[in-house]
């Protein structure tokens, strides 16, 4: 049928290379949401736009981007083994696509993820950045005295002393019990102190006292005893940031806490570079066009995680041959901090096909950490990149926005921004 | 599990309504 849809669907992108390379300078978006409910701004850690950017105007090096990629896979690791436990999986094998195999340590999810929002504490309220986090739990901060260690951080380090609305938990809170089903460490005690610990995939860690405090979002958003981690040693590659603000799907977590005034719903619309800004919102609030829903998925009720149910995915406009068990067998999890979504190997064979044949007028190069089908566009200024979708329950068709479909590396090096799990029950 | 990771929700809102279980996805110029 031509109708303007099918010509839509099947109509390349065409892409200009050099406006994929990261740039120096921010720009922020102008148009801020139009919203009622507390908005936040997003910032990607190591882009222009963050304060954190410890490398000022400068592009970050071949081996840093690389390193990006590898946390990345300590991180769908550390999903992987916390969902292989709770499924009784006997244990994880290793990613088969990647060149170099990364051990894997169970744990929460990396804390390490990209992308930071800054928010006020205490009485008065002091500015931390911390990393939003869809797929952990607890939020926390560094906290002085620091009994043990606290890693630099940009922002001077949160003291609980000089806040009128901190406080301790005691350990026979039922929070405090809580926190076993929450990180997965059982809380300690000291002097009536409840003290919470937290370890991540990449072996990054957080111990410190469970606290409440006042949580500042905006100038007219604040929450009052706000159930915190006040860490008192804490070790990773959390690279500036002053800590995590956790989101997923558990009472501790921020949407949980904050769930009377927000009604447990909040959104975000991450950068869509490393040069620009998004936003953080919570609470109800109308986009520009009606959002799409697929329902959260079963597979992961009983987990902090936000499961979704893949259903099909389309290359250059055509749904590709992929049987429903593929994507049903392992199940799918929405993550703000995982930068590749991973597919089951055999939807990603059939995608990389798919893509390669489309793609095949280009010259290869070789491949870049996780990603392996990747390409030399030196001297070309414009390329046609082929449409991506994915399908979710519900008749939900997410088509992948160009920028979200290609990791340009370099000129001489742009890939498709897609991997395969190791195996189909991951 | 498949990850749907953050590289593929560029330009989309992504909404989470926890309280009805559910997850939505809006163009966005953002």
């Amino acid at each position: 049928k031509d109708t303007a849809d099918t010509r839509h669907r099947y109509r390349p992108h065409i892409v200009k290379i050099s406006s994929l390379l990261a740039s120096n300078v921010c720009n922020p978006i102008t148009e801020a949401p139009h919203h009622k409910k507390a908005t936040l701004k997003v910032v990607h850690k190591h882009g222009p736009c963050s304060h954190l950017n410890q490398l000022g105007d400068q592009k970050m090096s071949a081996s840093d981007e690389i390193k990006l990629l590898e946390q990345d896979q300590l991180r769908v690791n550390s999903i992987h083994s916390q969902l292989s436990k709770r499924s009784g999986d006997p244990g994880f094998r290793g990613p088969k696509s990647t060149k170099s195999a990364i051990p894997v340590r169970s744990g929460q999810t990396i804390g390490s993820g990209n992308y930071i929002v800054t928010v006020g504490l205490g009485t008065p309220k002091k500015q931390l950045s911390l990393v939003l986090d869809t797929g952990s739990a607890l939020s926390w901060t560094q906290c002085e005295p620091c009994v043990r260690y606290c890693y630099a951080q940009k922002e001077p380090i949160f003291k609980p002393l000089e806040s009128t609305s901190y406080a301790n938990v005691s350990c026979a809170s039922e929070l405090c019990n809580a926190l076993e089903s929450t990180t997965g460490v059982s809380p300690g005690c000291i002097t009536s102190t409840c003290e919470y610990g937290v370890q991540y995939g990449d072996n990054s860690y957080s111990v410190g006292y469970l606290s409440k405090e006042r949580l500042t979002l905006t100038s007219s958003d604040v929450i009052e005893n706000f159930y915190f981690g006040c860490g008192q040693n804490n070790r990773g590659l959390f690279r500036g940031a002053a800590g995590l603000l956790g989101l997923s799907r558990d009472r501790l977590s921020l949407i949980f806490q904050s769930g009377k005034k927000y009604g447990r719903y909040f959104s975000y619309c991450l950068p869509s570079s490393r040069s620009s800004t998004g936003f953080l919102s919570f609470g109800y609030r109308r986009p520009r066009k009606a959002f799409k829903f697929t329902p959260l998925s079963s597979l992961t009720k009983d987990t902090q995680f936000y499961g979704l149910d893949m259903t099909g995915i389309s290359v250059g406009g055509k749904t590709l041959p992929i049987t429903a068990s593929v994507f049903s067998k392992a199940g799918t999890v929405i993550d703000s901090g995982t930068v590749i979504t991973r597919l089951p190997p055999k939807a990603y064979d059939a995608v990389r096909k798919a893509f390669r044949q489309l793609m095949s007028d280009y010259k290869a190069a070789q491949s870049y950490s996780i990603l392996d089908t990747c390409y030399d566009f030196t001297g070309v200024e414009s390329v046609f990149v082929p449409k991506i979708s994915f399908f979710f329950s519900g008749g939900v068709e997410v088509e992948v926005d160009v920028s979200g479909i290609i990791y340009a590396v370099s000129q001489s090096q742009v890939c498709l921004a897609l991997a395969g799990n190791g195996d189909d029950s991951d | 599990v498949g990850i749907f990771g953050n590289f593929q929700h560029l330009k989309w809102e992504v909404a989470y309504d926890v309280g009805k279980e559910r997850v939505g996805f809006s163009p966005s110029a953002c």
